[in-house]
């Protein structure tokens, strides 16, 4: 699945995924990619955020919706995206799953649960900065 | 780190980054930048997880699910389920520009992309058939299903309800090569 947000240099934002979703699921099963505020969610007065992982626990939580209403209310991109993972944690310990999160003013952040086998998420930005794609990567908690 | 344009994907998917960077560098929408970048994903199927000839159902069939938001006005168009066509998140961003809904799903999806001059073809490939059938080797595990006869752990299908629910520890699938 790629989950993904791009900012211009205005703040105007728009994110989107694709996935062709989880191997094996019982067919007509939908995960949370192309769910609203689950898959991903973008709103230009806050931010946007995208999660990838097991949709099936994931879109019970609405993890991009919570992440950037957490912004809008002033939390940074990586406290946001944290806290958005520790809401389904509470419920799920063990779910495989990561979020992006990026605010209008370009700041950004992830966070990830770590599993067994899942302790460090690898994500990819560029920026006026960069000016190419930077493999970038956080520690699960 | 605060610096705009930015572009930021989930996974290491290089290519798909620099696609949507360079949409922007040249002037184009944050829309058009994540519906280059995805798209890049769905044609170089992104470690199998993105695009056709990917994680198959129990049917061996591949569908694929997508979705676009602009943040400035807050439509959304997406799709569930999409069957027979390769470029999801055009289908997508179809869906937010040319109709007044959100989420269209499965075949009736797929009827509304050949409408709107997406080719259908098949999204099979020698790969997902090898991993099905590896599956229909491997007695159907891993298995999603649960409270059905014959036990789902150990059997492929067809199933039955199972008189009694029995709540049960949820096993986990998902995994760097098999998530949404």
């Amino acid at each position: 699945t790629i989950g993904m947000l791009a900012v211009d240099r205005d703040g105007h934002m728009a994110a989107g995924t694709s996935t062709n979703g989880m191997t094996h699921k019982v067919p007509g099963r939908v995960g949370d990619s192309p769910i609203v505020g689950a898959g991903a969610y973008a709103d230009s007065s806050a931010g946007g955020a995208a999660a990838t992982g097991d949709g099936d626990i994931m879109m019970r939580f609405l993890p991009s919706y919570l992440a950037v209403e957490l912004m809008r209310a002033g939390a940074d991109p990586s406290a946001a995206c944290k806290m958005a993972i520790s809401r389904i944690k509470r419920h799920y310990s063990e779910f495989f799953g990561a979020i992006i999160c990026a605010n209008t003013t370009g700041h950004y952040g992830a966070a990830c649960n770590k599993t067994p086998g899942f302790t460090r998420f690898h994500y990819m930005v560029s920026n006026s900065k960069s000016d190419a794609p930077l493999l970038k990567s956080v520690d699960c908690v | 780190h605060a610096s705009l344009p930015l572009v930021i994907n989930t996974w290491p998917f290089k290519n798909a980054t620099a696609a949507a960077w360079r949409v922007l560098q040249s002037g184009g929408s944050v829309l058009d930048a994540v519906e280059r970048g995805c798209a890049r994903c769905e044609v170089e199927q992104c470690d199998g997880s993105v695009g056709y000839g990917g994680s198959p159902d129990e049917s061996g069939e591949t569908t694929l699910d997508a979705l676009i938001m602009n943040g400035d006005t807050m439509e959304v168009g997406a799709v569930a389920g999409l069957r027979r066509i390769k470029n999801a998140i055009g289908v997508a961003r179809a869906v937010m520009e040319r109709t007044d809904h959100t989420l269209l799903v499965g075949q009736s999806a797929s009827v509304f992309a050949e409408n709107m001059g997406f080719v259908a073809e098949d999204l099979t490939t020698n790969k997902s058939l090898n991993i099905f059938s590896q599956w229909l080797q491997s007695n159907c595990q891993p298995n999603y299903r649960k409270n059905v006869f014959p036990d789902p752990s150990a059997s492929c299908g067809p199933y039955e309800p199972r008189a009694t629910l029995k709540r049960t520890k949820r096993a986990q699938h998902a995994s760097r090569l098999s998530h949404d």
